[in-house]
């Protein structure tokens, strides 16, 4: 049964999309069958993957919205094991259009649920919000994966997600826990980066995750040739990084 | 009269906020009066010019739903010219009760309306969204400053918002002016920002400002003591560029 992991964080450029992109790219380099679903009308990670949608073809807005059935709108992409429910700009329609649904916050789980046992893994690239869609995605997941930019203004609004993780926890989906608490764009060199990522580390204990992504200016040319890192420069410190992330993701288990 | 320059960029961590906070004190330094807006729920202008909002105190959140005046919610910084309308996190819920208003989008407009001749500049700070808090900031202004981070994801996201403003232009505010991008955390060793910035001013040619915001660790440390980079370190990189941001804006006339 495939686990759901939301990478989500309201705070902008914190490296979510780079995160779900290099992240599901990862373990399906480590054999694991990987779903990513880009859930911000941004469509970062779908273009991360060298794809766009034409108007004519189904994108996850016509699946939220019920006139198309997910199956039609999962694509395949470079690598074997890694599929995608692509993102378009007519997403950023979608929250004001949800509003009026029956269970309007459980919609994608609704949707997700035909195609989830295909998958070992299942990640949902969210905007930086705490719309309806993002807490569409906390409520599908098994659990939320944080990336925190090593900065103090990305410190600062973690105590408020933690209360929206709460809040979805009590009202909405009780089974989902925090997979950790990533620490994004380190740069040894800046005191900055030190002292956030100690006062995370004092914050979230081991709830941390051990990698630490380096800023490494790689990760941020390869959408540009619509690669992951991964594939785009294997070496690179920035890859390297999250190969090792998806080995300890992949060492919490698959079971949801 | 004063001029009301949104900073808007649905895509997130691009420097609209160390924009509207540097850029409004430099102008107080410069001379002029000016009101600065915290418009995103994170509100992050807020606690970069070292405030935070009790919850018995009045804030944008009041203001926009209308139980409290705008005169009972703005409050003085540590610069003299320099005037701020905070935000809290309650300003996350706004959004839907918003939808149930009459002119919901125009709300930031009419309550803005008895201050504005108080100030040379009103500068409102915007959430990394194209929701109806950045409608509202896009009605209420004559023009919109667009900070563009140097990076890939960065340049696909102008398109969509160019769309926003037209779409703004055509329904809700014909006056509706570019003031100009911006481009941020410029680092010239870096290939994809020299190919960023030459792409941008392809694309929008004199629409740029000559002036580019150098990465540059000062303006990410600032907000931790609370001060504008201009009051923490006013001699680094980042500082003077925004002082000279400043005299840039200035030199476009406050008129409306
Ligand atoms: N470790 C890194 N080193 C260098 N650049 C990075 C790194 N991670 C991300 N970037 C770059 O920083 C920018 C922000 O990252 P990204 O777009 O992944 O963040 P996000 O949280 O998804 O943003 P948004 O809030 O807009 O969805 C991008 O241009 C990306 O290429
Ligand atoms: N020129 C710069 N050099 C170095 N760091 C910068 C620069 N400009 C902004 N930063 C840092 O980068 C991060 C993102 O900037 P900021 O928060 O201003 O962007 P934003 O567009 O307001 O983000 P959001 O979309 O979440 O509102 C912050 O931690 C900030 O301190
Ligand atoms: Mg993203
Ligand atoms: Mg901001």
């Amino acid at each position: 049964m495939g686990k759901v992991i939301a990478v989500a964080n309201q705070k902008g450029g914190v490296g979510k999309t780079t995160t779900a992109v290099n992240l599901s790219a990862s373990l399906a380099r480590l054999g694991y069958r990987v779903l990513l679903v880009d859930l911000d009308p941004q469509s970062n990670a779908t273009s991360g993957l060298g794809m766009s949608v034409q108007d004519s073809a189904s994108c996850l807005y016509e699946v939220l919205l019920g006139s198309t059935d997910i199956r039609q709108a999962v694509y395949s992409t470079e690598l074997q094991d890694l599929e995608l429910v692509p993102s378009a700009t007519r997403l950023f329609g979608a929250e004001i259009e949800m509003v009026s649904f029956e269970r309007r916050e459980h919609l994608l789980r609704r949707r997700l649920g035909p195609v989830i046992p295909r998958y070992n893994y299942v990640v949902i690239d969210c905007p930086p919000s705490l719309g309806l869609l993002t807490i569409n995605a906390l409520s599908a997941a098994h659990s939320v994966l944080i990336p925190m930019q090593c900065e103090y203004y990305a410190l600062e609004g973690l105590s408020q997600l933690l209360r929206s993780i709460q809040m979805v926890q009590q009202s909405l989906n009780p089974r989902l826990a925090i997979e950790g608490v990533l620490l994004t764009m380190y740069d040894g060199r800046l005191t900055l980066s030190q002292q956030v990522s100690e006062e995370a580390r004092n914050f979230f204990g081991d709830r941390v995750f051990t990698t630490m992504i380096p800023r490494n200016v790689r990760l941020s040319e390869a959408p540009s040739f619509g690669k992951p890192a991964v594939l785009y420069d294997p070496s690179c410190s920035g890859s390297e990084s999250y190969m090792n992330l998806a080995k300890e993701v992949a060492s919490h288990g698959t079971e949801s």
